[in-house]
This record gives structure tokens, C-alpha cells and sequence, in this order.
């Protein structure tokens, strides 16, 4: 997270770590339900030959790969309230691609459910669309300025950007932005997610019923927190039948 | 001299016609038809001396056992009969015809020229005897005629009267009506009905007479004709028939075979009976406590079943089965096949578990029985009851805990989402 705050303990339940078995963050996710995690479909495979950006089954990674800890605050040292939790399944939406993001969303179902409290506690799932220039918390242990790692999970407050806007900004380097994206930052740069953010929750208030729900899930950007390089993220709104068809939670 | 004669038709003539016929003779015609025609004689011609009641020549018509015409004269008087134009009817299909002429006669008589002809008898209109007409439907054809019956109904072997096929009458109730075919209109002739009243053994049947009792009877011989005979175990009784019906038999058999024959004649009415079959008796019963008994009878007899059932929140315990009704039944040897059992209060026992969810009894002591009260809720603030329900069960009189929204069913806790217990500062704009 580029130019971000620290985390205050107790304010983001529903995040979760993707860690290799050795301990090594590399995603972000938000809890759905009590058996679900939501993140980004580039965050469970491989990586891919540039030259051959077909993804097969054989590219995924296996759920005895990686484990998910809930609970969690520091980067690496152990939280006294963190849950590990191992991983049954791995979903990818069918339409996701590779190579041009679309549709970057990936659900891990858990072989356990963990023990809700305090630190770990589910997010909701969009109502509907979030209102004009809402803005959002962005948070995740990915790089910050000078690619440095954070000891604790990181946050940003960024306002959502008008698609077109975003559209145009990314026009010009040839990338699309399509209706299953979402994008959030200033104009000018600075507030932004960056590698090993991934996955991770973009959050706002619903101010009616007063609960948090999940905008998106860190994606993809040109560098981070540059000038019109605005944060892409996958737009749960937008995916929102397919989550509920696979996972069944309701808010 | 005799003349054989067996066309279907033919003409006969006096000796030596048209002359005059001779004195002292005498001829014989003896006409056959087939069974099922009459002859028809009749005379184009008549010319013979008269005399007083033709004693001296004549023409007689008669058959085997009847004179049907004795004529002579040129024309009818009071003591002397001639043809004319009538024609001679045979009742059947033989007709012998006689010319007599005597020794002497006072002027030539041209003598007579008469034709015959078979012609069909219709038994169908002109039958009267019973033994012969048809029971039913009767069809005339050239030179016979045969019988149908009504619908339901089956020519006998003697191709005239009608019967039913009434030999698989199976009574099985406890109670029944049985009567004649076709009562209380006469029944069928030359019928054969089995009853059988076959109930589970322990049971006596018992026999009643009702309505009319018309049965073809002979004044001196005992029912020689239709008749009712009864099989009851190794008894038998009857044969019954006349008007005066029998009185109520007991048979104490649970098996019992009536047998009605009838022959091939008589308009008789028939009969009804109506029987009833009853069993040993069992002891009057006593409802349990907080329970009754239904029906509540004065008086059980064999196969009479009762159900046992408890008052509300009361549940029928048996060998440490809950149930909601109990039936015993009335066995053969007049006693009860099972002990009346008690009605205890309905216990609902622990209620389930509800997963990410608490249970508070609402008693001290964690009462679970009829009327007690559970309340289930979630564990709070990470789970939320869905439906939103007070999450209140009773234990109903089923020995159910039961809600009044979801009834028995228990509701879920999901996982509130989105509430962060420490909440963070505004939102920035």
C-alpha cells in the first residue's frame, strides 16, 4: 500500500492472508460467510510464459499449497489472534483472463470454518452499486513507497474514480478497462495498492445499515501511486451472481 | 283304404269328382306336417247328401284326439254343418279326414274338392300352458320358435326359462342384507344361489328373515320345488319355502352357506335376510389418566378395536414408546391384545444444538416437558439469527419444541457481516 496509515487493530475483521506454507504473504483476501474467501484469480495460478498466456489447470496452485490466516495485523510476526486456516478449493471465474484481467476474481472455500470474534469477522457483500465519489479503504501487506514491506497491514482512503476517466487514463497505454473493473485514487498519484496487495479488500460504508461491504479486490495497475495511474480493482458489484452461486452466502 | 299324405300342401277329392261319388265307400286322408305348423282345410266344393247329423254320408275332420268339423248336406242347417268358405284349423300338425258315403242315395251328389296347407304355427302368441311358453323373450320362426332371456340372464338347458348366475355371493362384513335375485320382485326360474358369509373365526352369525317370505311350496310334500337349505358348521338347517318365513337362527358358526334353488316354474317373490355376526366379549375398559378411550363403548365384543389417546401435552407411553394414539383390539378369546398404557406429559427432552448458537432455559431447572420454554439465540456480535425470530420454542403437547413463526424448525445463525466491533473514524471526504 503506497502512501498508506497503519491499520488500527480491530478495524478490518475480514481480511485475510494468502501464505505460502513457508509463511510468505502473497494476497490479500476478504472473508465471505464463515467458509469462504474472496481475492483475485491472478493470485491462484502460476505465472504465466508472457509468450503463452493460456491457463491451464496444471498453472492453478493446489489447495495444499497455500494455507489462509485470519486475525492477522503483523506481517510476519504471529498475532496472539490469528487463525490458519488450510484450504479445500480453489474457484476461478470462468471468464477471467490472464492477460487482460478481466473478471479477476477467485474464491478459496476453507476446509474449517474459523471462530468469529473481534479480528475476524466476514465482510458483507454489495447491496448494489456504491454511490458517486464514495470513498473507499484499501488495505493489504503489499510494497510501499520504495518497495519496502510493512511490519502491519496498511491502509489508503481513496475516492472511486469515474470509469470513463479511468478508461481514458489507461487508453493511452493500450490497456482496457472493461464494466468488471473499478477504479479508485487521486489524480495526481500517490494513495495506492501495489504488488502483494493483490487480492485484498477495497471496503465502504453503507451508511444506511450502517455496515461495511466489499467494493473490490486489488487487481492491477500501471507501477503504483503514479500520476493518472489510477488503482484497478476487480468490481464485485458486477460479479456479484457468480460469487453468491458459488459460495450460497447471503448478507 | 288310407291315403298317407306329408306335402306341405295338397288337395283331396270324393271318390270319382266331379261325378257323382259311389255309394258304400269310404276314404281316409291322414295329413302330417312338420312339428311347429298347423293344417288349414279348406273346401272349394261341397256337395253330399243330408241327412240328420249326417248319419248317413259325411266328411269328418278330426285329429288324434278330437272331431273338429262333421259336415255333409248342400248347406248349413240347424242339425247339419257344411264348410262353406270357413276353412278347418289342426291344432297341430296332424289332420285325418273321413268320406263316408252309405249304401243308397236318393240323387247323384258331386261329392266334395277340398285343398290343405301346413301353416305356421306362432307358439310365441298362442302358447298358454306355463310348462311350454317361453320365461322370457319368445321368437317365432316358419316351423318353430326358441327362447331369450333379459339381460343378466342365462338360458337354461330345457331352452325355455332363465336363470342367473348367482353361485358367487361372498359376504365378508360383519353385517349384511342378503335377498333372492331380483327381490322383492319374483325371482329367476331354474337358478342355483350360493351365499357364503365367511368372517374370521371367534365370530357367530346370526340370521334374521325380513320383508316377505314367498317361496314356491307344495301343500303335501315338503318344498319339493324352490327351496332355501342353510350350512352352519356341521349343521345344516331347512329346506325352507312357503310364506311363512323361518325365525331368527342363531347359527354360533363364523362360516355359513346358503343355498336357494329354484326350479323351472312359479312367480314367487322370493325372500330377505339380513344377519349379523358377534364375537366374545371383552372386559369394559378404563381410560388412563389425563387420556381416553375411543369409542367408549358399555360393551366390547370380539374384533371391536378402541383407540387410546391422551389430553393435550400428554403423550400415550408404551414399553417406553411415546405415540400419539394406541390402538387394542378385542381378541377372540374375549380378551384385550394389549394392557391400556399411560398417558405421560409430553417431554421434548433436550433440544438440539444450533450451530454458532445458545440455548436458555427459561426454568431454573432446565424443564423440558409440555409447556417449558427454550429461548435460542446467536452467538452475538458475530452471529445474527436468521429469521430475525424472539427465538422463543414451547414444547408443544407433540413433544416438540416449537416456535410460532418456524414451527419446529430451528433457525440459522449467519455470520454478521461488515461490523467491525472497534469502529473506525469517519469516513473522510
Amino acid at each position: 500500500i503506497f502512501n498508506g496509515r497503519q491499520v488500527q487493530k480491530g478495524t478490518t475483521p475480514w481480511i485475510a492472508m494468502l501464505t505460502h506454507p513457508g509463511g510468505q504473504p502473497f494476497c490479500g483476501g476478504s472473508l465471505l460467510g464463515t467458509n469462504w474467501i474472496v481475492t483475485a484469480a491472478h493470485c491462484l495460478h502460476q505465472l504465466l510464459d508472457p509468450e503463452n498466456q493460456i491457463l491451464h489447470d496444471s498453472d492453478l496452485i493446489r489447495p495444499s499449497d497455500f494455507k489462509i490466516i485470519l486475525g492477522k495485523h503483523w506481517r510476519l510476526q504471529s498475532d496472539e489472534n490469528e487463525q490458519h486456516l488450510m484450504v479445500k478449493r480453489i474457484i476461478l471465474h470462468p471468464l477471467y483472463s490472464p492477460t487482460t484481467f478481466e473478471n479477476d476474481v477467485g474464491l478459496v472455500e476453507l476446509l474449517k470454518s474459523p471462530m468469529l470474534n473481534d479480528f475476524v469477522m466476514p465482510i458483507c457483500l454489495p447491496e448494489g452499486p456504491p454511490e458517486e465519489g464514495a470513498m473507499v479503504i484499501v488495505s493489504g501487506w503489499g510494497k510501499q513507497f520504495l518497495q519496502r514491506f510493512p511490519d502491519t497491514l496498511m491502509e489508503i482512503e481513496i475516492p472511486i474514480v469515474d470509469h470513463r476517466t479511468c478508461q481514458d487514463a489507461y487508453a493511452q497505454l493500450r490497456k482496457n478497462v472493461t464494466a468488471d473493473m473499478i477504479c479508485a485514487g487521486e489524480k495526481e498519484g500517490g494513495k495506492d495498492a501495489c504488488a502483494g496487495d493483490s487480492g485484498g479488500p477495497m471496503v465502504t460504508l453503507d451508511k444506511e445499515r450502517g455496515q461495511w461491504y466489499l467494493v473490490g479486490t486489488v487487481s492491477w495497475g500501471d507501477d503504483c501511486g503514479k500520476k493518472d495511474r489510477y488503482g484497478v480493482y476487480s468490481y464485485i458489484h458486477h460479479n456479484k451472481n457468480w460469487i453468491q452461486m458459488v459460495t450460497g452466502v447471503r448478507n | 283304404h288310407t291315403v298317407e299324405l306329408n306335402d306341405m300342401f295338397g288337395h283331396i277329392q270324393s271318390p270319382g269328382y266331379p261325378d257323382s261319388y259311389p255309394s258304400d265307400s269310404e276314404v281316409m286322408w291322414n295329413i302330417t306336417v312338420p312339428e311347429g305348423f298347423r293344417i288349414k282345410l279348406y273346401f272349394m266344393h261341397f256337395d253330399l247328401e243330408s241327412s240328420y247329423l249326417c248319419e248317413y254320408d259325411y266328411v269328418k275332420v278330426e285329429t288324434e284326439d278330437q272331431v273338429l268339423a262333421n259336415f255333409c248336406g248342400r248347406e248349413t242347417t240347424d242339425t247339419e254343418q257344411t264348410p262353406g268358405q270357413e276353412a278347418i284349423l289342426s291344432p297341430g300338425s296332424f289332420m285325418s279326414i273321413t268320406f263316408r258315403s252309405d249304401f243308397s242315395n236318393e240323387e247323384r251328389y258331386t261329392g266334395f274338392d277340398a285343398h290343405y296347407m301346413a301353416m305356421d304355427v306362432d307358439e310365441c302368441t298362442e302358447r298358454e300352458d306355463e310348462e311350454l311358453s317361453c320365461d322370457h323373450y319368445c321368437h317365432n320362426y316358419i316351423g318353430g320358435y326358441y327362447c331369450s332371456c333379459r339381460f343378466g340372464y342365462l338360458l337354461h338347458t330345457d331352452n325355455r326359462t332363465c336363470r342367473v348366475e348367482c353361485s358367487d355371493n361372498l359376504f365378508t362384513q360383519r353385517t349384511g342384507i342378503i335377498t333372492s335375485p331380483d327381490f322383492p320382485n319374483p325371482y329367476p326360474k331354474s337358478s342355483e344361489c350360493f351365499y357364503t358369509i365367511e368372517l374370521e373365526e371367534g365370530f357367530r352369525v346370526s340370521l334374521q328373515f325380513e320383508d316377505l317370505f314367498d317361496i314356491e311350496d307344495h301343500p303335501d310334500v315338503s318344498c319339493p320345488y324352490d327351496y332355501i337349505k342353510i350350512k352352519a358348521g356341521l349343521k345344516s338347517l331347512g329346506p325352507f319355502c312357503g310364506e311363512k318365513a323361518p325365525g331368527p337362527i342363531n347359527t354360533q358358526s363364523h362360516s355359513v352357506q346358503i343355498l336357494f334353488h329354484s326350479d323351472n316354474s312359479g312367480e314367487n317373490r322370493g325372500w330377505k335376510l339380513s344377519y349379523s355376526a358377534a364375537g366374545n366379549d371383552c372386559p369394559v375398559l378404563q381410560p388412563p389418566v389425563h387420556g381416553k378411550i375411543e369409542p367408549l363403548q358399555a360393551k366390547y365384543s370380539f374384533k371391536d378395536q378402541v383407540l387410546i389417546s391422551c389430553d393435550t401435552g400428554y403423550k400415550v407411553q408404551k414399553d417406553n414408546v411415546e405415540m400419539d394414539t394406541f390402538q387394542v383390539e378385542c381378541l377372540k378369546d374375549g380378551s384385550w391384545s394389549n394392557k391400556i398404557p399411560i398417558c405421560k406429559v409430553a417431554d421434548c427432552r433436550a433440544p438440539a444444538e444450533l450451530e454458532h448458537g445458545l440455548i436458555t432455559f427459561s426454568t431454573r431447572n432446565n424443564l423440558t416437558t409440555y409447556k417449558s420454554e427454550i429461548r435460542y439465540s446467536c452467538q452475538q456480535p458475530y452471529y445474527k439469527m436468521l429469521p430475525n425470530i424472539t427465538g422463543i420454542y414451547t414444547c408443544s403437547a407433540q413433544g416438540t419444541w416449537t416456535n410460532k413463526i418456524l414451527g419446529r424448525k430451528l433457525p440459522t445463525c449467519l455470520p454478521v457481516c461488515g461490523l467491525p466491533k472497534v469502529s473506525r473514524k469517519l469516513m473522510a471526504r
